[in-house]
C-alpha cells in the first residue's frame, strides 16, 4: 500500500508541468524513504531527476518499495483539476494498476477522486556519480529563465563560461551575437535577487538552449536555480524544492564532431 | 558541427 498525503498539493502540479514536455512517459518509483522519478527524454541527452523526500509530507506510508509508470500529460491533465490550495493525497494498492489522486479543498468543503490507469514502462536507472563541480552558480530562477529565452532568439546553442569575473552566456546566430554575464552579488537587498558564485577553476561548456530553456519550466518551484559545470561533464541544473528535495536536470554539453 | 553524447556515456546504468 502507497498513500502520500502532501499539503502543498500544487507542488506536484507544478513538477509535472516543469517535466511533462521533456519526458512523455515515466516510472515514479515510492520508497520508504519519499517519492522520486528519474527519466531521459527521448534522444537521451537530457535526464531528470526529482526527490520529494516522504518526511515533506503530512503523510507518508510505502509498504513496498513500488514503481508506478504514468503517462504525464494524462497526469498533468488530472493534476489541472486540482484546486490551486488543495491538499492532494495519492493513493496505490501494492499489486494495483492504477493511482487515486485525491483532491480536498482547504475549507473541507469538496472532495474529489481522479484515478490513473499505471503503465509498464522500460527505464534505465542511471547512476549519477558525486561530481567535484568546477563552478556552480547560484541565480535567481527568474534570471536564468529569462537568459535562456533571450539567448534563443539569438541562437540555439549557449556558451558557458564560468570565470573570476562571472559567468558569461554567450549565443550567436543569423541574428548577431549577445553575451550575458551574472556577477556575484550576495549583498543585493533582497534576498530573490542574490546571486552566488563557487569558482574552483575556470570552465565553459556549450549546450543547446531548447533543453535548457525547458528546464526553465521549472522555475515557479523555487526562488534560486543552480548551474553547477565541470569540464566535459553534463550540466546539473537544480530547483531546490524547500523542505522536500529537488528537482534536478542534467544535460550533456555539446561536443566538436 | 557539433554533437551530444548520450548521457549513458557520462552516468552508468545500475
Amino acid at each position: 500500500m502507497f498513500e502520500a498525503r502532501l499539503v502543498q498539493g500544487n507542488l506536484l502540479k507544478k513538477v509535472v508541468d516543469a517535466v511533462k514536455d521533456l519526458v512523455t512517459d515515466a516510472n515514479f518509483d515510492c520508497s520508504s524513504s519519499g517519492f522520486t522519478l528519474q527519466a531521459m527524454d527521448n534522444s537521451h541527452v537530457s535526464l531528470v531527476s526529482l526527490s520529494l523526500r516522504s518526511d515533506g509530507f503530512e503523510h507518508f506510508r510505502c509498504d513496498r518499495n513500488m514503481s508506478m509508470g504514468m503517462s504525464l500529460g494524462n497526469l498533468a491533465k488530472i493534476l489541472k483539476c486540482a484546486g490551486n490550495d488543495d491538499i492532494v493525497t495519492m493513493k496505490a494498492a501494492d499489486d494495483g494498476d492504477t493511482v487515486t489522486f485525491m483532491f480536498e479543498s482547504p475549507k473541507e468543503d469538496r472532495v474529489s477522486d481522479f484515478e490513473l490507469k499505471l503503465m509498464d514502462i522500460d527505464s534505465e536507472h542511471l547512476g549519477i556519480p558525486d561530481t567535484d563541480y568546477a563552478a556552480t552558480v547560484t541565480l535567481p530562477a527568474a534570471e536564468y529563465q529569462r537568459i535562456c529565452r533571450d539567448l534563443s532568439s539569438i541562437g540555439d546553442t549557449v556558451v558557458i563560461s564560468a570565470t573570476k569575473d562571472g559567468v558569461k552566456f554567450s549565443s550567436s546566430g543569423d541574428v548577431g551575437t549577445a553575451n550575458i554575464t551574472v556577477r556575484q552579488n550576495t549583498t543585493a537587498d533582497k534576498k530573490e535577487e542574490q546571486v552566488s558564485i563557487d569558482l574552483k577553476e575556470p570552465v565553459a561548456l556549450t549546450f543547446a538552449l531548447r533543453y535548457l530553456n525547458s528546464f526553465a519550466k521549472a522555475t515557479p518551484l523555487a526562488s534560486h536555480v543552480s548551474l553547477s559545470m565541470a569540464r566535459d561533464l553534463p550540466v546539473m541544473v537544480d530547483y531546490q524544492i524547500s523542505d522536500m528535495g529537488h528537482l534536478r536536470f542534467y544535460l550533456a554539453p555539446k561536443i566538436e564532431d | 558541427a557539433d554533437k551530444q553524447r548520450n548521457l549513458k556515456e557520462y552516468f552508468n546504468t545500475v
